[in-house]
């Protein structure tokens, strides 16, 4: 563990409580795409199977179990709960074209062909897109509400944290990890224009708002 | 050559 990684993961862990906590105060899930958050679901499943099989550390542990809990509720929130708030014809990203290439690219560029490892890629490559139902709703309506945009920008950061890690540990630990780190990457810049209008107008009061 | 890794990130 380094502190680039564990700031990313509490980036992460932050980002979930204020997806929460922004559902909850609303009461409503407007602005928020369910299928970036069912994508999210499936992200975690798949990769974090490994807690059947696979021992690393309790911290790890339990943020394996957070994760999956946690986009298990918020799916519960949305579509149960809060369902009314939701609006589908907005969300309307057609995610074959994501699961789709995941499930090739993880088929073709993995470590090891074998079952849980497979799945572990596919995690990898879906998670690195799963934002873009997000941010494609975002560009349809053309503005967010502030506090969804504080969960963005702290989910992009959490990837983004993630790249120093790498590097220290390549440097600390001659550990590499080309699968993750090329999909970090891209995860990464996929919230380059939105860290852009985030900082330049969020962060100095402004209301998020796209040009028109 | 490194050993694959050892998938101990999140």
């Amino acid at each position: 563990m380094n502190l680039f990684r564990l700031l990313g993961d509490l980036s992460h862990l932050a980002s979930i409580f204020i997806l929460i906590h922004k559902i909850q105060t609303t009461r409503s899930c407007r602005g928020i795409s369910f299928q970036t958050q069912a994508l999210y679901v499936t992200v975690f499943v798949a990769r974090y199977i490994d807690l059947f099989f696979r021992w690393i550390s309790l911290y790890n542990f339990f943020m394996k179990i957070f994760f999956i809990a946690s986009s298990v509720y918020i799916l519960y929130l949305m579509k149960y709960r809060y369902r009314p708030t939701h609006d589908p014809s907005i969300d309307t990203f057609k995610v074959e074209y994501l699961v789709g290439p995941a499930v090739v690219l993880s088929l073709i560029f993995n470590y090891k062909f074998e079952f849980t490892e497979i799945l572990w890629t596919f995690s990898i490559y879906l998670e690195a897109v799963a934002i873009l139902p997000q941010l494609f709703m975002l560009q349809r309506t053309g503005e967010a509400e502030t506090i969804t945009t504080h969960y963005l920008a702290a989910l992009g950061a959490y990837r983004a944290l993630y790249i120093p890690n790498w590097i220290y540990r390549y440097f600390t630990e001659d550990v590499v990890d080309p699968i993750a780190i090329v999909a970090g990457l891209v995860q990464t810049g996929l919230y380059l224009d939105f860290f852009y209008v985030y900082f330049t107008k969020v962060l100095q009061g402004q209301k998020f708002e796209l040009p028109a | 050559h490194r050993p694959p890794p050892k998938h101990d990130e999140l």
